[in-house]
Order: structure tokens, then C-alpha cells, then sequence
């Protein structure tokens, strides 16, 4: 494996995002790029993480090789490469260890690091093509602040899409509250618009914790996409350049 | 009162 990306933030982003809901994971290296899939230990939550062969240049990937990383472990070491370094990852065949190569812009400095691999046996979910019944893109920031102060309010927080809007309801010992983004186009900065296809009405429940969770990767792109069914997981998706992606999956909450 | 899911209830393991 060879993969160099002309900016380590993506990188740097994409762990830190992730590293608080799973500890331990592969990254599953192939020609198509770089993947990775995991549960937190609750198996509530699943992150589903592509980063494409397109969005490194270039990117070299000879057989399957599954990277067995501890995420703390790579924080310490991803916490040496600024933002704007060159990040190359590099690995042999049957690896005991990943390098990672920061270079400055300027090309005066260069850190390799050596990381060691762990042998990790990990399950994989199938997770079908679903054709969901409603589709919300809105502004991540707006997400996150939503999630972050129905959070003081509640653990839970009911999602409800119609055709008008999508509302963000939580009922807790203080007292209520609710947020309702209305669908809207802003033709000055397509980053702010709220944006809702729907086939028909949804209205679910998810933990907050998990939620605000998610919200660490608001970093990573303008726009999250919410995508709702009844009775099946919550996706949330945050699109990186060239098709690569960071999804969350969040099983719902169920009244008794 | 609400009950958490799990995901396996939904995806099944490959």
C-alpha cells in the first residue's frame, strides 16, 4: 500500500471523528481505496468510513491488506502532522506495522512514524442499498448545534420529517423543546440549504449521546444528510471530495 | 419509556 494525500487534515479529521465511538479497527485496504467499518461495543452505532483511491494522489494498493489500528495509538501519532502536511501511508505485505510520513508544504521537514498493527477479528454487517423514505440535507453546523442543545434538554430526541420541514423534538424533566428546519434554497451559498425529499412522513426516535457523537465530524463537510425510514437505522452522512464518505448508522429508540 | 435497538436487529453479519 501506498496512499498520499496532499493535506493530512482529511485524515487527521476523519480519526478524530470516529476514534470516541470504536477503539479498535481495520482499515481495509484494497485498489478501490480505503474503508473501514465498526461498531461501537454497545453495537448501537456503526460507522462506515470510504476515503476512494481517487482522493489520494496517488494511490497504490497490490492486494487486500486489512490494517488492524488502535485508534488512540494513531491519534498520538497522527497529532505529529500539521494540517497542511503531505501525509503518505505506506504499508508492505502481511504488515507488523503502517508508516506514516508527514512532509511540510515547504518540504524542510520530514516525520515517519512507525505504527504497530493489532490483529483484530472483526464482524462485518451487511448493510442494504435502502431506499429511504426520507432524505434531509441541511447544514452541518445546524446539526450539530441542534443535537448539542436538545442534548440539556433530553437523552432522546424524536425526528420527525414531513414535506414542510424537519423537526427535532426532545421531552425532558425541565420541560420541552423542539427545532424545526423549514426546506430552503439559498441561492447566495448552497452550503446553508435545507433540503428534504420524502416519500412518505417519518417520525423516529435516536439517544442524543450518540447523535452529538456523530457531530465531531461537522468538520469535515458544510452539509450532513439525514436519512430516515420507519423502524430502520438512522443514516447520517457527511460526503468527502471524490465519493468518499463518512456514514454513521444509529439503531432507533423503541417505545414499550 | 423507550428501548435502544441494536443494530444486529436490523443488519444481519456478512
Amino acid at each position: 500500500l501506498e496512499a498520499r494525500l496532499e493535506a493530512a487534515d482529511l485524515f487527521k479529521k476523519v480519526v478524530e471523528a470516529i476514534k470516541d465511538l470504536v477503539q479498535h479497527c481495520n482499515f481495509d485496504c484494497n485498489d478501490s481505496g480505503i474503508a473501514l467499518q465498526a461498531m461501537d461495543n454497545s453495537h448501537v452505532a456503526l460507522v462506515s468510513m470510504m476515503l476512494t483511491a481517487d482522493t489520494f494522489t496517488p494511490f497504490r494498493c497490490d492486494r487486500n491488506i486489512p490494517l488492524g489500528i488502535d485508534l488512540t495509538s494513531l491519534t498520538k501519532v497522527l497529532r505529529a502532522a500539521q494540517s497542511s502536511d503531505i501525509l503518505t501511508i505506506k504499508s508492505e505485505d502481511a504488515p507488523d506495522v503502517v508508516n506514516l510520513v508527514f512532509e511540510g508544504k515547504d518540504q524542510d521537514r520530514i516525520s515517519e512514524y512507525d505504527l504497530k498493527l493489532m490483529d483484530i477479528d472483526q464482524e462485518h454487517l451487511g448493510i442494504p442499498d435502502t431506499e429511504y423514505a426520507a432524505t434531509a440535507s441541511m447544514p452541518a453546523a445546524d446539526f450539530k448545534r441542534i443535537c448539542s442543545d436538545l442534548l440539556l434538554i433530553s437523552e432522546a430526541v424524536s425526528i420527525e420529517c414531513t414535506k414542510e420541514g424537519i423537526t427535532f423534538k426532545a421531552e425532558g424533566d425541565i420541560g420541552n423543546g423542539s427545532v424545526t428546519l423549514r426546506q430552503h434554497s439559498d441561492l447566495e451559498n448552497s452550503d446553508k440549504n435545507v433540503d428534504i425529499s420524502l416519500t412518505e412522513p417519518v417520525a423516529l426516535s435516536f439517544s442524543l449521546k450518540y447523535l452529538t457523537g456523530f457531530c465531531k465530524a461537522t468538520g469535515l463537510s458544510n452539509q450532513v444528510r439525514l436519512c430516515l425510514s420507519n423502524d430502520v437505522p438512522l443514516m447520517v452522512e457527511y460526503a468527502l471530495a471524490n465519493n468518499s464518505y463518512l456514514r454513521f448508522y444509529l439503531a432507533p429508540k423503541i417505545g414499550d | 419509556h423507550q428501548y435502544q435497538e441494536q443494530l444486529s436487529t436490523f443488519f444481519k453479519p456478512k
